[in-house]
């Protein structure tokens, strides 16, 4: 996380840390975790934790350690890639079922799932808040949680980055209607928050609470604007993938 | 040894019989004869009550004749002066003289014959119940037709006894029936019924005419019926005495009938059935019997049936219904199956919620599920009500017998993510 500030797991009850390869992901309910596809296209059975915004063994163990029942890769994504030339980030989400239940309380919880109304569109301006343990402007990786706050912004804005050691042509990447840019002033996720929401406030309720609006996907700088998975258009594969993957009283 | 005949001379006989001798002669004629003496000669000196002078006859020490004084033959076809007939076999005669014969007495000459006695006539007593058949030195007894001769040989009597009556209704009725009843006879009949069924026997007043009792109340011919535990009887006279209807309260019943040697009744007829054994009716505000009567009697079949909330434990098994059979004691079978209130149980846990144990579990009792605030929420509403129900289950209005479930509240940080910037 770029820009960012030390979290308290309380302040991000949802976000899971994959170990290997580092990365993060969004707990949906008791037996499913958001990711980014290419955090498990690799990796068919990855060991998660939640409830601990310290990476330290003795923490994380004061945590609840996730087990893998299986990994559900969204079928649009493009398999094979290299990660380190890839430039196709679309369909990059993918569901991770839990062997057994989560359990709930003040440092695990999950995040929302996207509305089907418009409200959850989002819009240039919206705040959201992002979280990880991924490269910040002067680490590669963080053994605690930060958290940041950033706008919505256009996507134009995110193909107009500039890469520093460009991998590809700027042309080659591919930028869909699937994808959120999100960022300002340098707040930004970075390598190994992939995979973790990018959380926005639900629409006109009483009580404020958040859904996962994107996931963190690519960017082309780090500390410029960011690409987010929007979850919203996936809802239907989510909510089918659950359904056809759940056994008596799961999802 | 037993003779048929002989002869008796006084002593000295035609002579004058000498002073001062007393004779005896001890006669026997074979059973079954009597004794026929006769004397054809009779010269004894007369004295007042044959003091001085006599033959005695004496039989079973009993002096049946005592002889004195001259006697001459009054028919001049038989040559007896004295003629006896005794029906014994046995006899004595013992001629006595005393010391002073003035005049010349010849004494006297006698003579016996055995002779037949006819027992069937001959004695007050008739030895045979029925038929007496003479002969010669003896008599046989003999029965009419349907009779048979009793081991004395003397006395007849029915074949009567041994009908065993097993329909629950039947009539039965003294041996000749309405003809007059054999007498000397002991009919014996037995009514067994299948338990649970209890013999009434019912006498109509002109149905029953039976020798009646003596000026002491004893009857000489009876009717006794004589049940388990009880005896009615005995019953005799003409026109039944006893109640219209004799409940036996049991299952099995002996009847005798027992006449003596005399009288010409009619007899009786009765008629019986069996009445099966009652059942007590049980009302309970838990149950409904099926069929609904006003009583319930023996194998009658109950179907009883619990109201609602009320249910019969059987084992681990609960239904609403069972069945019961009156039994041939009188008691119910299943008798220890009784409507209970249904009892839903302890609830069941859910996973992220709790549940109070209730106080009551049974029919009508309401509980609350409740999730474990404020990280998970009820998923269908916020109270979770189960009321136990008349099946024996938790039911919820909007669930039924499903449990409630708590899902994870989601997207609410238990604090917020504050920046501090500078």
């Amino acid at each position: 996380i770029f820009g960012g500030y030390p979290a308290k797991i309380q302040s991000f009850p949802w976000q899971v840390f994959f170990e290997y390869p580092r990365a993060g992901g969004a707990l949906i309910n008791e037996y499913w975790v958001l990711t980014a596809a290419h955090v498990v296209e690799e990796n068919s059975d990855p060991t998660m934790y939640v409830g601990s915004a310290s990476l330290r063994m003795d923490k994380l163990e004061n945590g609840q350690r996730l087990v893998t029942e299986r990994v559900i890769v969204h079928p649009g994504w493009k398999q094979g890639d290299d990660l380190s030339t890839r430039t196709d980030f679309d369909n990059d989400i993918a569901l991770v079922q839990l062997k057994d239940p989560v359990k709930m309380g003040p440092t695990v919880s999950p995040i929302c799932l996207p509305g089907t109304s418009s409200e959850y569109n989002p819009s240039v301006g919206d705040l959201g808040m992002i979280s990880g343990w991924g490269r910040t402007e002067k680490r590669l990786n963080v053994i605690n949680l930060r958290g940041a706050k950033l706008p919505v912004t256009s996507l134009e804005k995110c193909k107009q980055v500039k890469e520093d050691d460009p991998k590809a042509r700027p042309g080659d990447y591919v930028f869909s209607d699937n994808m959120i840019c999100a960022g300002e002033k340098g707040v930004d996720s970075c390598d190994g928050d992939s995979g973790g929401a990018f959380a926005l406030p639900v629409p006109n309720v009483k009580n404020p609470k958040f859904y996962v609006a994107g996931l963190v996907s690519w960017g082309k700088k780090c500390g410029t604007y960011g690409i987010y998975t929007k979850v919203k258009n996936y809802m239907d594969w989510i909510l089918k993938t659950m359904q056809e993957n759940s056994g008596p009283r799961k999802d | 040894e037993p003779t048929m005949y002989g002869e008796l001379l006084s002593p000295n006989y035609p002579q004058a019989y000498p002073n001062e001798v007393v004779k005896t002669w001890d006669i026997e004629v074979p059973e079954g004869f009597g004794i026929h003496l006769y004397f054809t000669h009779l010269d004894i000196e007369l004295s007042e009550n044959c003091a001085y002078d006599s033959v005695q006859i004496i039989s079973g020490g009993i002096e049946e004749e005592r002889l004195c004084g001259q006697r001459t033959s009054k028919s001049p076809n038989s040559p007896a002066v004295e003629d006896f007939q005794f029906p014994y076999n046995k006899l004595q005669v013992v001629f006595t003289s005393d010391f002073s014969n003035e005049e010349r007495f010849t004494g006297f000459a006698a003579y016996y014959t055995a002779v037949d006695v006819n027992e069937c006539t001959d004695f007050t007593d008739v030895p045979c119940s029925h038929f007496c058949n003479n002969f010669i030195g003896g008599y046989f007894c003999s029965c009419p037709p349907e009779y048979f001769l009793h081991d004395d040989l003397r006395n007849c009597g029915v074949n009567c006894s041994g009908d065993v009556f097993t329909a629950l209704i039947g009539e039965i009725s003294s041996p000749n029936y309405p003809n007059p009843y054999p007498e000397n006879s002991r009919c014996e009949y037995q009514i067994r019924l299948q338990e649970g069924f209890r013999v009434v026997v019912s006498i109509r007043r002109e149905d029953f005419d039976v020798e009646p009792a003596d000026s002491e109340g004893n009857c000489h011919d009876s009717l006794i019926f004589a049940a388990k535990t009880q005896q009615f009887g005995p019953y005799c006279g003409n026109g039944f005495p006893g109640p219209l209807a004799i409940n036996t309260q049991s299952n099995t019943l002996d009847i005798i009938f027992q006449t003596d040697l005399t009288g010409q009744n009619k007899g009786w007829k009765l008629r019986y059935h069996g009445d099966p054994i009652p059942c007590p009716k049980v009302i309970t505000a838990n149950s409904v019997w099926e069929p609904e009567k006003a009583r319930y009697v023996f194998k009658d079949v109950v179907k009883i049936t619990c109201v609602e909330g009320f249910e019969v434990v059987e084992g681990n098994v609960g239904s609403t219904s069972f069945y019961s059979t009156c039994q041939s004691d009188g008691q119910w079978s299943n008798s220890r199956l009784d409507c209970q209130p249904v009892d839903c149980g302890v609830p069941e846990p859910i996973e992220n919620g709790k549940v109070e144990d209730p106080e009551d579990s049974t029919f009508g009792s309401v509980i609350h599920y409740t999730c474990e605030e404020p990280h998970y929420y009820m998923e269908h509403g916020e109270d979770a009500e189960y009321r136990c129900a008349a099946n024996g289950s938790w039911v919820n209005d909007q669930l039924g017998i499903e449990l409630p479930r708590c899902i994870p509240v989601c997207g609410v940080p238990t604090e917020p993510f504050n920046i501090q910037q500078r």
